[in-house]
């Protein structure tokens, strides 16, 4: 009478495919190429390689009304991914590279592989992924996903010589979507990762053959962020655990000391003093009570130094000023980038432009552009920290911004971790630290808004006489 | 250079239980009690049994400003659950008894196992789920969960005679939580859980002593939903494989009347017939082409009747309002009941209670009282389907509405599957079916009201004159 079962993280999601964004043919078109586009950029900025990537998009048979079967081809010149681990990099939820410490795009395993799972199940076909690391191989594989035990299922895989040194990944596969309901927010998706990553190249070519072009703005590539050791805030019994099962150390001085950023020797010994554990007591000896009093002891110290930002990889306030003129010529425009700041031990940083007039029309509501790790998200608005940050905790009119005003606003929030509310990757949830800093830059740029304004003002009156 | 992981589905919630809704002590709090409560009720329903559940949290330590470790404690008169799946059904993400096609609060088989993950990883206790499903054993189980694994790590297994023959479910375990500021979440989560459950009792003990009881409007417990074979509509690939796969029939006209609900011979024929394979085909010999064949003369075809519903379970149209009369005092109630409608091949049904006046403050902003399978649904309003029908598609001023009003509106979508846009269950997608039935019930009220209110305003002018 009850049945219970287990199902495979890959049945999960195909069965709950809404809550990974891929919930319409429009949207699901959309997730495929944002979620290929984003793996191509990360693995370039990982080889400090100025990326150049193509996205071709190509109708190959109609469905019903505005649905049709795509071609997706994407092709970029990253890393590279080596032959042992591509099936499941693409073929398995849950694995993945960007697990570590650091800033990257990606950073759930699974959105390639959503990509092919929502191809596959709509169109039937398998998708192929060939790859070179730089060496003299090419590797072709032609695969599926068997959703059921959440493992790729191989149909084919060529060794080739890599004649010319290529290095790159360049996957095609096959998927129903929209493209009709779904071109507006793709182009402004190519053109927001332009402004967010001027040093990217991209190639569009839609199904109309239309081909669209950004190039690169610069060929100086940011410098990657670096792996970093956890901050002790936020550290909770189960990463403690893990951490002195792995450890190498002999002693809880040193695990304390080496384990984690921000904790030299004196705040060691303090925080041990704390917990009731002797600094020289073998980490691996350790009892339940004592991590549990141990992660009490952190939590109560306080002391500890904010995180240290070098995992983290900003857009640049110039690059940012640069792209925003780019796009919208406004008339003002202010830019501010806040220092690093932290939540539960990660380090993030806020940059945002505010920009009034010029090209920018004039609306009753404020035109958001947000970005998440150089990421453009261009869903769920309402959901998002920013929207709650510029709509419900800022009074626009102590600033003189009028009912109905050209006003827009750029945020781009980065961290090696950032809060996403949906596995989807569009909406950054209201952690207290983060809309603290929103709230601060936007009122920065608001109050040299408000500057500008009353000039006009000024003006304005002084031709009226 | 590039380290590539593979993590279990409890690692991952671990590392983004943001994604779950546990971002915070006073959200995961109000989490960890729904959860439980949720699992409760559907245990009560499959069985019959008016639920009466018992909820206490009690304070065991302050933490640090209002965050405290807290003990909850649910207990229940449902169906039980028997000893060999006790541990996975709490210590395993992905495992539950909901998977089938028929409408339970449940739906993810995950929610349990979330609220002790985050119980264990805040305060490192185990949690004790004690249990019957009506023999003359009761099992007690205290267990962890073995997170990188996803796996029960069972520290005491004991098996007690029953001496009262009860059945049922008794659950205790430690978490972080924040009271002060769940509280108000927590009490109305109780109070409209029991509007749309009149049969259940629940009695909620908090941390102050005090007791909140919800006795039971009615012992009549609705007639429980119906499981359902998959309708053809929205049946992709890997469904068709995997029934495929599975089928008993010896011929493809066989397989088609029996797999699906609402497929007649005559509609198999046809259907068949469409994509060019032989009724007496073994469905076993079926190729990987013909299958695509067959999915896509199911979209074409097009003339299936709508699902049955007999897998839905409304709460009614006279129980909706009684309840609505008992929490508002409205001087006006409308109630809707849409009939039966379908998205994907899922049926759904939409039910709205309209209330004005009374003891409903005025207020520029319509409230809403938002429920999803008889669930609560008390955040992200923003981010719901509900919210975009009455504030974006409808003109309250064309029904007479005043710009500030005391005016809220109910609505509960039941269905076997509720396209939830997170895994926290808190806002419903914007399926275009389920858009227009809510618009339909919405508007049906809408005027409804439109002509007291008129009545209103003639009985006011003649009483001015
Ligand atoms: N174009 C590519 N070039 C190099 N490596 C890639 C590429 N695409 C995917 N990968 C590798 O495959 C892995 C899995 O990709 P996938 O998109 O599923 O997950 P992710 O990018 O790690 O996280 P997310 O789910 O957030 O996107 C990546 O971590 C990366 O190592
Ligand atoms: N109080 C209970 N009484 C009986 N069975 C229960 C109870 N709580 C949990 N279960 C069983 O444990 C399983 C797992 O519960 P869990 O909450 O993790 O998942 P779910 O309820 O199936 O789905 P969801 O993640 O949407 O809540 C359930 O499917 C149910 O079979
Ligand atoms: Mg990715
Ligand atoms: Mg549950």
């Amino acid at each position: 009478k009850v049945k219970f079962e287990k199902i495979s993280p890959a049945d999960f999601f195909y069965r709950n495919r809404d809550i990974a964004g891929f919930s319409n043919p429009s949207r699901s078109l959309y997730m495929s190429i944002r979620e290929m586009v984003e793996n191509s950029l990360d693995a370039a900025e990982i080889g400090k390689i100025p990326p150049s990537i193509i996205v071709e998009l190509r109708e190959i048979e109609r469905v019903k009304g505005d649905v049709c079967i795509y071609r997706l081809k994407v092709e970029d010149n990253g890393i590279g991914v080596s032959a042992e681990h591509i099936p499941k990099a693409f073929a398995t939820v849950f694995y993945g590279s960007k697990y570590g410490y650091k800033q990257y795009r990606g950073t759930f395993g699974l959105g390639g592989t959503m990509a092919f799972l929502y191809g596959q199940i709509t169109t039937n076909k398998p998708a192929t992924v060939i790859s070179s690391t730089g060496g003299d191989k090419v590797h072709k594989f032609v695969l599926m996903i068997d959703i059921m035990k959440n493992e790729p299922r191989i149909f084919e895989h060529k060794v080739l010589k890599n004649e010319n040194g290529w290095k790159g990944t360049s996957i095609e596969f096959y998927l129903e979507g929209d493209y009709t309901n779904s071109k507006a927010k793709i182009i402004d998706y190519f053109k927001h990762t332009a402004i967010a990553n001027p040093h990217a190249s991209i190639m569009f070519i839609d199904p109309r053959g239309r081909l669209y072009y950004y190039p690169r703005a610069t060929k100086k590539v940011p410098e990657p962020p670096v792996e970093s050791l956890p901050h002790p805030v936020g550290v909770d019994v189960e990463t403690m655990s893990r951490l002195l099962a792995t450890s190498k150390e002999r002693t809880m001085l040193s695990f304390m000391v080496n384990s984690f950023q921000r904790v030299g020797e004196k705040s060691a010994k303090e925080v041990l003093k704390l917990a009731g554990i002797p600094g020289n007591k073998n980490p691996k000896k350790l009892k339940h009570d004592e991590v549990t009093a141990l992660v009490n002891a952190i939590k109560k110290y306080g002391k500890f130094r904010a995180p240290d930002p070098s995992s983290i990889s900003p857009i640049g306030e110039d690059l940012l000023e640069v792209g925003i003129r780019n796009m919208l010529n406004p008339e003002f425009l202010h830019v501010v980038q806040r220092p690093p700041s932290s939540y539960s031990g990660f380090p993030f940083m806020v940059e945002v432009g505010l920009a009034y007039g010029g090209d920018i029309p004039p609306s009753e509501t404020i035109k958001l552009y947000r970005f998440a790790n150089k990421i453009p998200l261009l869903y769920d608005e309402r959901a998002d920290v920013v929207w709650k940050v510029v709509n419900e905790r800022i009074d626009w009119s102590t600033y003189k911004v009028p009912r109905t005003a050209p006003l827009a606003i750029i945020t781009h929030i980065c961290s090696p971790k950032i809060p996403y509310k949906t596995v989807g990757k569009e909406a950054v949830a209201d952690r207290p630290e983060i809309e603290r800093e929103l709230l601060a830059a936007i009122r920065e740029a608001a109050r040299a808004l408000k500057l500008y304004l009353s000039k006009i003002e000024k003006r304005t009156m002084a031709v009226k006489r």
